[in-house]
């Protein structure tokens, strides 16, 4: 499984379209204090399921939307679409390319496509099971974060032996 | 299941010593269950000896040294279960230059299997990524983003300044 | 006392602007009483506008956005009540140059009457002073402290790798 | 009031007698992950009268006594003595010049002395009441710590303002 591309609108200062492309190996990500590197993690970590708007530094799950700056009006909604390679067939899915979008609007309402289609939240995270890439796993380390794997009570750790096993 | 949970208990501990060796230049490692008599509750308690040291709480390691256990621990689960995909936010931060050394050359290692999306202001780590994403903000509020594939001469430090103009 | 307090919150919005402006080259604060009729249980809150961008949720800021941020409060109440010694740990750690620079400048214009402790791994912050306690670990376990006066011409990186022999 | 010197030995890792020099203006302290800096910083804390060990990265009062090495048995005592330049009379002492001295033993027992007289802690706290640099004060900023002066409740940060009123 390979990520393709991801591509944002109305996403957190993602106002205009903005398409990242991913090949093989380390890509890195640059730029100054505030430019939208974190959002651009936190957009890969929407698109693929996140529902706690605390794990994207939000309070409301609506404060994705992007709020406007100095010249600019805030926007109605947030969409932001994932594609993948799956010709290793390593998701829980037999498309051998597969499109994730994720919309929410101003009013709260949501909507979830996979390949064009609408489906549940539910369906989208279903894909991601058991890669190592599904909710708690290890292949996500935010901001600040890697400190907490060690800080946390050895309980909690089960978690990522159990993703893990 | 309890042989599922020994299995990845033990693999894992194996990894995390050969892992965490190789980031210290040496030391040792101990995973320890809590509670060997019931393995749904039990924790993992995590024990480590940085080279010449003596093993000591995790609380009294340095910053640094927290940041590269916390690596070490996080790349022994991916050793074990491999992951498509890996996203680093600022790792690197407190690592100095010795050990951001040896953290590039374990990335490199993994990207062989596993595309990596590192967010990083280290000229080290950049210095590791064939392909760069420059994230800037000339409309204050608003991100825009700029591919560069980096020639092999490039210095990442001019780099990193062009794309705070 | 009531007015004490009322001062000091005056005294230290004032200069928490002023500082914030400086260090991000613009844009606002507010610091708000939560409780303005209770004095003694009141809370502060914190608003703050980068410039260019919307004032929301501390939450949403970058990581060196927050400790610029954090950075500017702490001067506020050092300007507002000079203290005779300042400690501060890798405060610059989450800073980009251009960030890096403008915290430089503040320690410097503050460090005529207050003595600065500040340990760095940052090249830029290790120019500002004058004098180095380079920290080796010769002996495994076991602090060697040497001293440098720092040469108008030397190259904070040089020594810094000299320190890692 | 100016820190002179700071005197270290059997604290954590600076076994052997260390002796730190003071002068004004910013002094900037360098080295690799895990050589000691921030231990340096532990050690004005702890002289100061810090008693809560979670502070120093601690469990026990104890863990500050250096606790050998590879090569190294532990020690039965740590020390740190700081000498202060008070001529413009900031702390809330008559002495133009003060020494604060602490030690610990393995057994728990602890001593405090200014200027080799025998005294309490709270003689010790009672020095720097005040000035900036008491305990809460804002002019301490430990590794990771400057984060929290944003994440702390509102009610939190009044503990700031009235150690500046
Ligand atoms: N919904 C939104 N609308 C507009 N701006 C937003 C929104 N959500 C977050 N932001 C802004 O995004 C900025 C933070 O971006 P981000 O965390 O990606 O920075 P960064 O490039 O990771 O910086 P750093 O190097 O400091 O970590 C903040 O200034 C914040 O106000
Ligand atoms: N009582 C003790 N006896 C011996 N070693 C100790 C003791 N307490 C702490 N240490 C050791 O001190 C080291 C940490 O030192 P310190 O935090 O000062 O590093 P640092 O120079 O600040 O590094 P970094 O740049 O990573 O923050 C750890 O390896 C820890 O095990
Ligand atoms: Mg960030
Ligand atoms: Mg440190």
């Amino acid at each position: 499984m390979q990520i393709k591309k991801l591509q944002l609108v109305g996403f957190k200062t993602f106002a205009d379209k903005t398409e990242i492309d991913f090949s093989e190996g380390i890509t890195a990500v640059v730029g100054p204090n505030g430019s939208g590197k974190s959002n651009i993690a936190d957009a890969l970590l929407w698109v693929m399921g996140e529902q706690n708007p605390r794990l994207l530094r939000g309070n409301d799950s609506r404060d994705v939307i992007f709020a406007g700056s100095d010249k600019r009006k805030p926007m109605g909604m947030s969409e932001v679409r994932l594609t993948l390679d799956n010709s290793d067939q390593t998701l829980a899915t037999d498309f051998k390319e597969i499109t994730i979008t994720r919309r929410i609007y101003r009013s709260g309402d949501s909507q979830y496509l996979i390949n064009g289609g609408a489906c549940r939240m539910k369906d989208i995270v279903d894909i991601f099971l058991d890669t190592g890439m599904g909710k708690g796993a290890y292949s996500f380390v935010s901001q600040n974060e890697i400190d907490a794997v060690l800080s946390s009570k050895a309980e909690d750790r089960r978690e990522l032996f159990e993703e893990a096993a | 299941t309890r042989d599922a949970f020994m299995q990845t208990f033990y693999g894992v501990s194996d990894h995390f010593s050969r892992i965490f060796q190789r980031l210290f230049n040496g030391g040792s490692t101990k995973l320890v269950l809590t509670n060997p008599d019931d393995l749904l509750e039990t924790g993992i308690d995590v024990i480590v000896q940085p080279p010449g040291k003596k093993a000591q709480s995790l609380s009294l390691l340095s910053g640094g040294e927290r940041a590269l256990t916390a690596t070490a621990l996080l790349f022994s689960f991916l050793a074990y279960k491999p992951s498509p995909f890996v996203l680093m936010d600022e790792v690197d931060a407190p690592l100095d230059g010795a050990n951001v050394e040896r953290f590039v050359q374990l990335i490199k290692e993994y990207s062989d299997n596993t595309q990596f999306l590192v967010i990083t202001h280290n000229p080290a780590t950049m210095e590791a990524a064939p392909r760069w994403y420059g994230v800037t903000m000339h409309d204050p509020g608003i991100s825009k983003v700029l591919a560069y594939t980096v020639p092999s001469e490039s210095i990442p430090s001019e780099i990193d300044e062009a794309i705070q103009l």
